[in-house]
């Protein structure tokens, strides 16, 4: 049990590392699509800081009452690298400097970074079934080992 | 890169703009998604996620205002614990828990305080509900209508012993983390603390606390584990956090 437990420890630290980065990039995405409309519209910066309540939370899922588990640590985790450095997608200065973006660097990004987080979000879900099946796995032997 | 973050903190530090603060929020909003996210988790649906966010930008403001990035500490750590400060405080002070359901929760977890005191031992539902002055399935009923689970949950449970701040709490003095339930509950004294108490409970809610809080397992996968329902499984883990609690607090 100790090697399966090491084994999900090490699963989870990637896992966390992947779903903080697959949220920036959600994130990002909501925000600078926000921005496309911004400049479509009209529309002032101010007012889309204003309103980042409603653009981050639009898409936003919850789970329910016994689909939560117990609070992942919330930190950014182990680093994780590309060869391509994609990583830098959801760390670079694009937000900082929104307004300055030109028009087909920000298509090009919200492209590139819908891609990421299809990735992360494949990668994260396979994570998922490793920790779900070794979990499952310590689970029934805590049962079996308190009903023997 | 590394650089250009460093140059929009100088703007800001230096200049003080609300034009520079405007570029450092949106830098950093992603991080209040993160959080909000994991702070929603198994909350009910009539609490809005656009009003967590809005919570946690004002923690994210007051976090940009108060770093020092000459500290060389790392500012996305910082940021992420008073984002969930901010939003954990507003929930607490909205009370987020129906007044109705706060009442009976109160007064079951006195039921089981008073009766483990006169027992010396675990209550069973039976003298549960008899204290109560509630037949058993009013019990499981009104167990099933309390859920313990998620951040601010885990926050209510570490803050045993304490009616809403007003005195020492579990949390409170162990981790020294104030209001950051999650460092509380990781950190290595807090986990022994809470395993203790969980091992000297009756086999089925010991098992249902050590699956959930130390394997990580969903209510739903313990309820496949177990064999039993999911509100089954829901109604063990609450009674299980009442017993718990009453258990910390003594
Ligand atoms: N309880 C729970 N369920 C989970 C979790 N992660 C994934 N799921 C479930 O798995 C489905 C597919 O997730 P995905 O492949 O990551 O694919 C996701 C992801 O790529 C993206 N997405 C999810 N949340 C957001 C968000 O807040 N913003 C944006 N922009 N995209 C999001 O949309 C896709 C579809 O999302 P859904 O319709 O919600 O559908 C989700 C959801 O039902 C989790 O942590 N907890
Ligand atoms: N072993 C294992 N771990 C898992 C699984 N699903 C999620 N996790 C991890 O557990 C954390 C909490 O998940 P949650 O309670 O469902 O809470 C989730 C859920 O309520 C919501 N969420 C995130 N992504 C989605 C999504 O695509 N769809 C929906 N509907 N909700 C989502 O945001 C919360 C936080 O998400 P994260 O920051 O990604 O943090 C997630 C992730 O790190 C799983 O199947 N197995």
């Amino acid at each position: 049990v100790d090697e399966l437990r090491a084994m999900k420890a090490e699963c989870n630290d990637v896992e966390n590392a992947l779903s903080y980065r697959r949220r920036l990039a959600q994130a990002r995405i909501e925000i600078l699509e926000a921005e496309h409309e911004r400049r479509a519209l009209g529309g002032t910066v101010e007012d889309l800081v204003k309103d980042l309540p409603r653009i981050l939370s639009a898409e936003s899922g919850r789970s329910s009452i016994t689909d939560t588990r117990v609070p992942p640590p919330d930190s950014p985790g182990v680093e994780l690298h590309w060869p391509d450095g994609r990583e830098q997608l959801v760390a670079d200065t694009t937000l900082a400097h929104l307004p300055l973006l030109p028009d087909d660097e920000l298509e090009s990004t919200i492209e590139r970074l819908h891609a990421f987080e299809r990735e992360l979000s494949e990668l994260r879900h396979r994570m998922h079934e490793v920790i779900d099946a070794v979990e499952g796995e310590i689970a029934e032997r805590q049962v079996a080992g308190t009903a023997g | 890169s590394a650089a250009e973050i460093a140059e929009l903190w100088r703007d800001y530090k230096d200049g003080g703009t609300s034009h520079a603060r405007e570029r450092l929020i949106l830098h950093y909003s992603p991080l209040v998604k993160f959080v909000a996210g994991r702070v929603a988790a198994g909350l009910p649906q009539n609490i809005e996620q656009s009003d967590l966010v809005s919570y946690g930008i004002f923690g994210l403001i007051d976090a940009i205002d108060k770093f020092d990035p000459g500290r060389g500490y790392k500012f996305e750590t910082y940021a992420i614990s008073r984002i969930k400060g901010a939003i954990i405080d507003e929930l607490r002070s909205i009370d987020w828990v129906p007044r109705s359901v706060r009442a009976k929760a109160r007064a079951i977890e006195r039921a089981y305080s008073k009766l483990e005191n006169e027992l010396r031992r675990s209550p069973e539902d039976k003298e549960v509900a008899t204290e109560l002055g509630l037949t058993e399935d009013e019990l499981a009923t009104t167990l099933g209508q309390i859920s313990f689970v998620g951040v601010v949950a885990l926050d209510e449970l570490l803050s045993a012993g304490s009616e809403r701040g007003s005195g020492a709490t579990v949390g409170d003095t162990i981790a020294g983390s104030g209001h950051d339930p999650v460092a509380a509950f990781e950190s290595e004294e807090m986990r022994q603390v809470l395993a203790d108490a969980i091992n000297r409970m009756p086999d089925r809610e010991r098992l249902v606390l050590t699956l959930y809080y130390y394997e990580g397992l969903t209510l739903a996968e313990i309820g496949n584990v177990l064999g039993v329902t999911e509100s089954r499984v829901c109604q063990i883990h609450t009674k299980a956090i009442f017993q718990l609690r009453s258990r910390l607090s003594e």
